[in-house]
């Protein structure tokens, strides 16, 4: 056995050569070339002795296990085997030479001497790429998608959106981290409307600015393998907002929309390790978030310029009819909005309106007042009367008489809008009991 | 009063029983003002007249709305803000009581009732008030017979006509230098044994208008000579309506 270095190219000389070789000889070389090489070998001189089926001198080459041939004689010989120019190429990183002599080299009696053989072998870069440069038939594609070969080796790449794994080998679609930022947009399985792959993770997150209600509009084809009697065993695609799941899809029904009244949906996608669904796409768009109609609390309220729809950053302003006061509890208003917040509800909420009461009416010295009116209270539109104790005193009042309503504003006015009280004057000169002298 | 008779309860219901100097009455005006004679405040040649309005108001005791002293006493005081005296009266000249009249200022309002009433003041325009006969009524708690009264006394005077007066006046003041202004004038009798007299001082002479149905103070009892030996003279309220109004209004 001659061990061959491990070197890129050599020569291999059968034993004495050039000249001839010895009776009883075996020879043996092992050639070994570097990972991604393989063995490449022809002879440049061939010359051993002829026999039916190489049967006493020959040369063996195996490589990869197979037997590459076993050959002898001369160039032009009528027996034997001759290798010519026969290339004899590996498929793994070995080749291996076996040379065999018998005890004799004779011809008719007559001693004939043989040369032997001279080759050459050299490592020749493997296309690891080919599918026909396999080492076994069964085996499978160095990559799962590309295959780009160099000289002593080869790597994988993968398409669009998938990432090769640390097999080097597979490519599995990264998804685990989709953002989408744009107002509207487009989302879908990997590969749709092809069938995605198994085993996916997918995770997209819609995120836009506060106040945005995203709406999610599933196109056709919808399709996420399921299973009759249980709800999506097998792939599922999950909506969530705000960590919240608000639907778990699969099968052929498409949703259809969405409004998820939320400015961040995460959609998680997950596939189990087979199936041939083709998936399913979204169309997202977005619009400002509602809030709820604004409803009075009662009759009195007036909700100015009311809208049929409120969204975020819309206002309504709230008056009150003339004669009520707008109410926050027991707290009195004097103007009120309220603002359409992000969130989608109303930052204040809805005040009331109470009728206006003036309060007691004020007090009239040496008079009184008394309502005119059976309801007798303060209340807006009340109507009091003044008159002073007569015949002690006598009335004086503003234009506007005697008569005082219950204004809007909570004050007590005469006819002409004066908010003074008439005033108790007295009455000179005029005696209850006057000097009535009878004797004359 | 003398040789008059007793007044009832609601008779004079601006009748003032004051006490500042001694007796003396007032008139209500409106519901806070009393109208008097001067010298009830500043007597003529009177010692204390040194004292201030301020304090004089602090101590002066006002009564209203009873014809007994007594009663009056009971009902109580109502105290004086502030005291005005007219700029004419001249408390040194004890001969000249022009400008005898005051206003006091009460502290609260009185309340009106039967026997608590305002009396009118007169027409600036109206002189009908002050004609030789018309009839007036004059009230008091002043001497009656030599006695203070214990009770309210009224009496009617008729006015006198100017020229009887000073005619009267000359023939009883002898070396007397007293003075009978414009703004003065004179009630009552010669032969009639029916007068003011002291303590009625600034007590009003009050005369019935019949167009209005009112009684309008026309006079505040000033001075005279001796009690129901002729003439009365009385400061002519219809002289002081403006100065009145004026401080009324102002105050």
């Amino acid at each position: 056995s001659s061990p061959v270095p491990r070197k890129l190219f050599g020569v291999i000389r059968s034993p004495g050569y050039p000249k001839p070789y010895p009776n009883n000889n075996i020879s043996i070389w092992d050639i070994h070339v570097p990972k991604g090489y393989v063995v490449k070998l022809t002879f440049q001189y061939f010359d051993l002795e002829p026999s039916e089926s190489c049967f006493y001198d020959y040369v063996k080459i195996t490589a990869d296990k197979k037997n590459l041939g076993r050959y002898c004689g001369q160039l032009g010989s009528a027996t034997g085997n001759h290798p010519g120019r026969k290339k004899f190429v590996s498929k793994g990183t070995s080749m291996h030479l076996a040379f065999h002599s018998d005890f004799s080299n004779e011809d008719n009696g007559t001693v004939i001497s043989y040369r032997g053989f001279l080759a050459s072998y050299q490592a020749v870069d493997l296309n690891e790429c080919d599918p026909n440069s396999a080492a076994g038939e069964d085996e499978r594609p160095r990559c799962q998608h590309f295959c780009h070969n160099y000289v002593g080796g080869y790597f994988c790449s993968c398409r669009t959106g998938y990432q090769l794994q640390s097999d080097h080998h597979s490519c599995k679609v990264e998804c685990s981290s989709e953002l989408f930022t744009e107002a509207s947009g487009y989302l879908s399985s990997p590969d749709y409307p092809q069938p995605y792959p198994e085993d996916l993770r997918c995770n997209y997150s819609i995120r836009l600015q506060r106040g945005l209600s995203i709406i999610l509009r599933f196109l056709e084809p919808f399709e996420i393998d399921e299973h009759q009697q249980v709800h999506c065993p097998y792939d599922q695609l999950k909506i969530q907002v705000h960590g919240r799941q608000i639907g778990e899809f699969c099968g052929v029904k498409s949703p259809g929309s969405i409004e998820t009244n939320s400015n961040e949906v995460d959609i998680l996608f997950l596939t189990d390790e087979s199936g041939f669904s083709r998936g399913w796409k979204i169309h997202y768009t977005s619009q400002k978030i509602r809030c709820p109609q604004p409803v009075p609390r009662d009759q009195f309220t007036i909700i100015r310029d009311l809208q049929p729809l409120y969204q975020f950053q819309d206002y309504f302003i709230v008056t009150c009819k003339t004669g009520y006061n707008l109410m926050q509890g027991n707290q009195k208003l004097l103007y009120f909005s309220s603002v359409c917040q992000a969130d989608g509800t109303w930052h204040q909420s809805m005040p009331h309106c109470e009728i206006v009461n003036c309060g007691n009416p004020a007090d009239l010295t040496n008079g009184a007042f008394s309502y005119v009116n059976q309801s007798a209270n303060n209340n807006y539109q009340s109507v009091i009367t003044y008159r002073c104790n007569e015949p002690y005193y006598h009335i004086v009042t503003g234009t506007g008489g005697d008569t005082f309503t219950c204004s809007p504003e909570g004050t007590w006015v005469d006819q002409n809008g004066q908010m003074r009280i008439p005033a108790c004057l007295p009455v000179c000169g005029k005696p209850v009991t006057p000097l009535t002298e009878v004797q004359r | 009063i003398i040789g008059g008779k007793s007044a009832s309860s609601g008779n004079f219901p601006w009748q003032a029983l004051t006490d500042i100097h001694g007796r003396g009455g007032g008139a209500l005006l409106g519901d806070r003002w009393i109208l008097t004679a001067a010298h009830t405040i500043y007597p003529k040649g009177a010692v204390g007249n040194s004292l201030s309005l301020e304090k004089l108001a602090e101590e002066a005791n006002i009564f209203l709305g009873h014809t007994k002293v007594e009663e009056l006493h009971k009902i109580g005081n109502h105290p004086v803000r502030r005291i005005f005296i007219h700029p004419d009266y001249n408390p040194d000249d004890g001969y000249n009581f022009n400008g005898d009249i005051a206003l006091l200022e009460l502290k609260h309002p009185v309340t009106l009732g039967p026997t608590v009433l305002p009396i009118c003041l007169p027409d600036t325009t109206n002189t009908t008030f002050y004609m030789d006969g018309r009839m007036g009524y004059v009230s008091g708690f002043g001497v009656e017979k030599n006695f203070v009264s214990n009770e309210l006394k009224y009496v009617g005077l008729p006015a006198v006509a100017r020229e009887k007066c000073q005619s009267w006046l000359d023939s009883k003041k002898g070396d007397m230098p007293i003075v009978f202004s414009e703004n003065m004038f004179c009630a009552g009798f010669l032969t009639v044994r029916q007068d003011t007299c002291q303590g009625d001082s600034g007590s009003v002479l009050t005369v019935l208008d019949k167009e209005s149905d009112r009684w309008v103070a026309t006079g505040i009892v000033s001075w005279g000579i001796g009690c129901a030996e002729g003439y009365g003279f009385y400061t002519k309220i219809l002289s002081y309506v403006d100065w009145i109004k004026k401080i009324m209004r102002e105050n």
